[in-house]
């Protein structure tokens, strides 16, 4: 099976994972993920709504797969909310 | 659909092409784009026609990084291009990222694929979750010459322009579900201990140690190979999967497809008459291959390399009566025959049909 990113990876893991949800999601750039915030990470809350979208396991967390399509080249257009 | 459901007024829009990459010849470029457009027009009362000079609805162009449309370009990969919704001014152009490779066929990325994309934002649409459609956001190659915008995108255009003109309504192909009981395939292989289906332009892929069967382009794969394939087997002692589409076959080594092919299927034998190879599957015990065609089958020694003689026969009088055979393969010695949604398990040792099960058996539905 494909091998897990290595950790020194995550942070840029991280920054995939906001750029895209920021370019394509809708995600506020200026979101804080709260260690302590009742709701649930923005962050989270928009990385299920793109792995709903692909069709692929809503987790929550950037999985292989979910690594896997955002690097896909894509059209720039967000896939919801308005693009004007 | 795009929030607010912006629509163009009038059916007959004018588009305008500012400018050219110089990395296709002006011709090809235009070519890609008239291709695009009438993606589009087949299958909606729109019109669009060419305008040099003067405003014009939909203004496409290559840009560069910032653009100065509040949406700078991202160099190589990553963002292709995009458009805006129906609208004055910027609204309906597409603007296409200057620094990716554009091309006229599979390789880097094929302006006719993106720029049909983005004239559905054009038009009004919006992105599907439909891994087959055109509006899918992630961009994946398909032969032009092959092309058919999938219903999926015929529905939604549909739903804000109304049908075509055509007298026949046009249709599009629909992207197989694993567990659609009335799903058939064109073609199956093994292929290094995984089963692989064909269905169209697609490949349906099965590890027998994964629960989840995963659906890729076979162009993902192998970009050179046509969709619609017609019978496949994997020559296991050398490690080869030959796939066949009317009279021709192509050999699969890995991801590459071996140099010099297609060929002719008569190279292995067949007589002219023979026109498409229906199934084949290959018995890694004897080193015998066989093909389908119709109500007959032939056998293929691997290692003379040569038909067998006495061939073809039959099916229904070595097979029993598994009707026309869509799609076939060996595994752990029993061979499983496809016919329409019905799947047979035949024991080639006892010559004896021993279950008959759905053809979506495998995929644990």
């Amino acid at each position: 099976f494909p091998v897990a990113p290595e950790a020194e990876d995550e942070g840029k893991t991280l920054e995939l994972v906001e750029t895209y949800l920021q370019n394509f999601y809708n995600l506020q750039r200026d979101h804080q993920p709260h260690l302590r915030n009742k709701g649930e990470n923005p962050l989270a809350a928009k990385l299920k709504e793109m792995q709903a979208f692909f069709g692929l396991q809503v987790t929550g967390k950037p999985d292989l797969r979910t690594l896997e399509i955002m690097k896909k080249p894509r059209c720039g257009i967000p896939d919801i909310g308005e693009y004007v | 659909f795009t929030k607010g459901n912006p629509k163009w007024k009038s059916n007959h829009l004018t588009y305008r092409i500012l400018n050219y990459t110089p990395k296709m010849r002006q011709a090809d470029t235009e070519e890609a784009i008239k291709k695009a457009l009438s993606v589009w027009s087949k299958v909606t009362p729109l019109t669009f026609r060419r305008v040099e000079d003067e405003e014009a609805d939909i203004v496409i162009s290559f840009a560069y990084r910032d653009h100065r449309d509040n949406s700078p370009f991202d160099g190589p990969n990553g963002q292709l291009a995009h458009a805006f919704q129906p609208g004055e001014g910027i609204g309906g152009d597409v603007h296409l990222d200057e620094e990716e490779a554009w091309t006229k066929d599979g390789r880097g990325y094929n302006l006719f694929i993106v720029v049909a994309h983005e004239l559905g934002h054009s038009l009004g649409l919006s992105h599907s979750t439909d891994p087959g459609a055109l509006m899918y956001p992630a961009y994946s190659y398909t032969d032009p010459n092959e092309f058919l915008l999938p219903q999926d995108d015929i529905d939604g255009i549909q739903a804000i322009y109304g049908k075509s003109n055509a007298a026949v309504q046009p249709t599009g192909p629909v992207t197989p579900e694993a567990c659609d009981p009335n799903l058939t395939f064109d073609a199956i292989a093994t292929l290094r201990g995984e089963i692989i289906f064909f269905k169209d332009r697609y490949m349906l892929r099965k590890h027998p140690a994964r629960t989840v069967t995963e659906r890729n382009f076979i162009s993902l794969f192998w970009s050179k190979l046509p969709s619609g394939i017609q019978a496949a087997y994997e020559n296991i002692e050398t490690d080869e999967v030959l796939v066949f589409k009317e009279d021709k076959y192509w050999v699969i080594r890995g991801y590459d497809i071996a140099p010099g092919y297609p060929k002719p299927i008569y190279h292995l034998g067949f007589p002219k008459t023979v026109k498409r190879v229906n199934a084949a599957y290959s018995d890694e015990n004897t080193g015998k291959t066989y093909f389908f065609i119709a109500d007959r089958y032939w056998r293929y020694d691997e290692n003379k390399k040569s038909m067998d003689h006495g061939y073809p026969r039959k099916i229904v009088s070595d097979f029993g009566k598994i009707g026309r055979v869509d799609a076939a393969f060996q595994k752990d010695g029993y061979v499983y025959f496809f016919h329409g949604t019905t799947q047979f398990q035949f024991d080639p040792h006892t010559k004896r049909i021993v279950r008959q099960m759905k053809s979506i058996s495998w995929f644990n539905c």
